[in-house]
């Protein structure tokens, strides 16, 4: 899993 | 994936490359704010440092770096290559009146207090007001050419269809992120005006008037 926040949108 | 998000993305593309296009093939930026292009190409820069530390997917990847490979092009073509035809007495709005407040803001409001997670906000945040020396000054000059709105309409779709993307995915994913939900109203909510004047008079006339 990521740490923090993931963004996945451009 | 949506529909609403791949549209989005496409017409932000679409924005990118007619702009690119415009001033290549006409070879002047007359018209175009320097200072807008800027912020675009700092939006891009802080918002996709993630591409040094995490891989989402190719799609995601490749989009990334063509936003920010068209971004310093733009900002390359206009002060560099075409500069003689940059109207820069006309793009005078004071860019630091939005890069101290968003830059306060984001330390402030953001998901999580790390150097990359703050610079993504800051990267939301100012995006979501870099276009505002453009129409600055276009309401200064009082007119655009045609392909500069096709240009601004293109840039409003995209973040307006993102809105579709995110209640699209609020209800099939629970998936919502109140920082770009409300940067994406407040830019789309910029472009309402340019909308109604692009699709009441901007069809036909030319050169387009305010």
């Amino acid at each position: 899993a990521d740490e923090g926040t993931s963004h996945d949108e451009l | 994936m949506n529909v609403f998000r791949l549209t989005g993305d496409l017409s932000h593309l679409a924005a990118i490359i007619i702009l690119l296009l415009k001033i290549w093939k006409s070879r002047s930026c007359a018209g175009i704010s320097g200072k807008s292009q800027i912020l675009f190409a700092i939006v891009f820069t802080t918002r996709y440092l993630d591409l040094l530390t995490s891989f989402i997917s190719l799609y995601n990847t490749c989009m990334k770096v063509i936003y920010i490979g068209c971004a310093y092009a733009t900002v390359y073509l206009i002060y560099a290559k075409f500069r003689a035809t940059y109207d820069g007495n006309h793009d005078s709005f004071r860019v630091e009146f939005l890069v101290v407040p968003v830059g306060g803001l984001s330390v402030l409001i953001n998901h999580d207090f790390s150097p990359l997670e703050i610079l993504w906000t800051f990267s939301i945040y100012l995006e979501s007001v870099a276009i505002l020396p453009q129409l600055f000054m276009i309401s200064k000059t009082g007119e655009a050419e045609t392909i500069t709105t096709h240009y601004l309409f293109c840039l409003g779709l995209y973040r307006a269809l993102y809105l579709f993307n995110w209640i699209w995915r609020f209800y099939f994913e629970g998936f919502f992120d109140m920082i770009a939900i409300v940067a994406g109203v407040v830019q789309t909510v910029l472009y309402c005006d340019f909308f109604y004047l692009y699709v009441t008079k901007g069809w036909f006339s030319r050169p387009y008037r305010l």
